[in-house]
């Protein structure tokens, strides 16, 4: 089984700071309240 | 028999190297004829969604998969006899990795059949959930198989630079006449002493929805859900909003659902601290992850951030196996399966999760939505056909203040069943 999610987030300043990042790599194994990414 | 077939002479005769050149020329003919006529009818015939790929894809979708994962879920619901749990679960979780200390029961015996034990809960406090207030957070274990951000025109990228619509994935954007008040606004008029109307619709979106119109009383903005909390908490998001009991209910995932009482505060303060519904100031980007659960994995999904569940829509498509093999394969093959749809709003903007049934687990649940019945042999392909392929929940009446579900970070909102 999948899940898949899909939103909006704050995209990165012209300077590439600030804004939504994944912290995550492909493939990578996670856990339920581990981050996929911050803002 | 014998003497006829002995007896008869037989007589060998040159064909005619016209006639074998003749022949050869009509079936190259007919053959160019139909190549011809396929291209034709396939270039003005709308693009199907036809599951091509490998040859093992072909088979697959010649299979009876939601008949064989029905059947398959009516199977693991038979008790095991007592003395085969243990070793029974013991060997499953050998074979697919389960760690067994973190299993909300000690004593295994407990789980009466596979189809229990798959749908277990965690201990409590084993999985901790981000407290960053900015954090995403993975809604289930699993393997990142994918992310990054929606390309223009609203593709998603599946896996191996396969790619699919997100119409298609999560079904026409809802109505931009959409009603819902803006709750940071109900908030602030009722700070200034206006008073304030709040309409609910009730019903499933589609239906005949009782639109119920009444004007907020002080009562219910302190008390709503369960919650006694003063307004001015809710716009700083201090810390003294707390359930009827008085005591504040931990971020734990291992609770079987947060007890509601602390949920509309949650996402409540969210909501009044964040530009809310008119999304973040300057640039919003659309972003997707995808995460993979194997069999072994805990299959209860949890909510990724503090959002509103507006409505649910429920696509009863196929139940072709998610593996990552076939999804490198199959093209649009999240558009193809069964799926259920919840559509919100979070503090940036939208926000949507998406739980994609699969073979061996085509039945999904949604702990606030009784009425979902996924997997179901006789499916209401009408009802759905007519909304656009799905049955459209809107769950607008959970929390007139906040114009759906209140669901915060860490919360169980469902899970994968066997079958």
């Amino acid at each position: 089984s999948t899940v898949v999610l899909v939103f909006e987030a704050p995209a990165p300043g012209p300077d590439g700071k600030g804004g939504f990042r994944f912290t995550v790599e492909r493939g990578q194994y996670i856990k339920v309240g581990e981050a996929l990414g911050v803002v | 028999a014998r003497h006829s077939w002995n007896d008869t002479k037989v007589e060998w005769y040159t064909i005619p190297v016209g006639l074998g050149i003749l022949v050869v020329a009509l079936s190259h003919l007919r053959k160019r004829d139909s190549s011809t006529s396929a291209t034709s009818a396939a270039a003005n015939e709308e693009k199907l969604i036809r599951p091509m790929g490998a040859w093992q894809v072909q088979v697959l979708s010649t299979l009876p998969l939601k008949a064989l994962s029905y059947y398959w879920g009516v199977f693991n619901e038979i008790p095991l006899p007592t003395f085969l749990r243990v070793p029974g679960f013991k060997l499953y979780a050998w074979i697919f990795g389960v760690n067994l200390s973190e299993v909300g029961e000690d004593d295994l015996r407990s789980y009466r059949n596979l189809a229990e034990f798959f749908y277990r809960r965690l201990k409590p406090g084993v999985r901790p959930i981000d407290p960053r207030p900015g954090a995403v957070v993975s809604p289930a274990d699993g393997r990142v198989l994918q992310f990054g951000e929606v390309h223009a025109g609203g593709l998603v990228e599946q896996v191996k630079g396969m790619t699919y619509s997100l119409d298609a994935l999560l079904g026409a954007p809802a109505s931009g006449t959409d009603t819902s008040p803006n709750p940071a606004e109900l908030v602030k008029r009722k700070l200034e002493g206006k008073s304030v109307e709040t309409q609910a619709r009730y019903g499933k979106g589609g239906d005949a929805d009782r639109e119920v119109t009444h004007v907020a009383s002080d009562e219910e903005f302190a008390n709503v859900n369960g919650i006694s909390y003063t307004l001015p908490s809710l716009l700083s998001g201090d810390k003294d909003a707390h359930n009827a009991s008085g005591d504040e209910t931990p971020q734990d995932v291992s609770l079987p659902q947060h007890t509601t009482t602390s949920a509309v505060a949650t996402v409540g303060r969210d909501l009044a601290r964040g530009s809310w519904w008119s999304g973040s100031s300057g640039d919003k980007r659309l972003y997707f992850a995808v995460v993979y659960l194997a069999p072994g994995d805990y299959h209860r999904f949890h909510s990724p951030v503090n959002w509103v569940v507006e409505r649910r829509r429920h696509f009863a498509g196929e139940l072709y196996s998610v593996s990552p093999w076939l999804q490198s394969r199959l093209p649009g093959l999240f558009t193809l399966n069964e799926r259920v749809v919840l559509l919100g709003r979070w503090k940036y903007g939208m926000f949507s999760m998406t739980p994609v049934g699969a073979t061996n687990v085509g039945s999904i649940k949604i702990n606030f939505d009784r009425e979902l019945r996924t997997n179901s042999l006789t499916h209401d392909a009408t009802k759905a056909d007519s909304e656009g392929g799905y049955a459209e929940a809107v769950y607008r009446g959970a929390s007139a203040l906040l114009g759906g579900h209140p669901v915060p970070k860490g919360m169980e909102i469902g899970g994968f069943n066997l079958g």
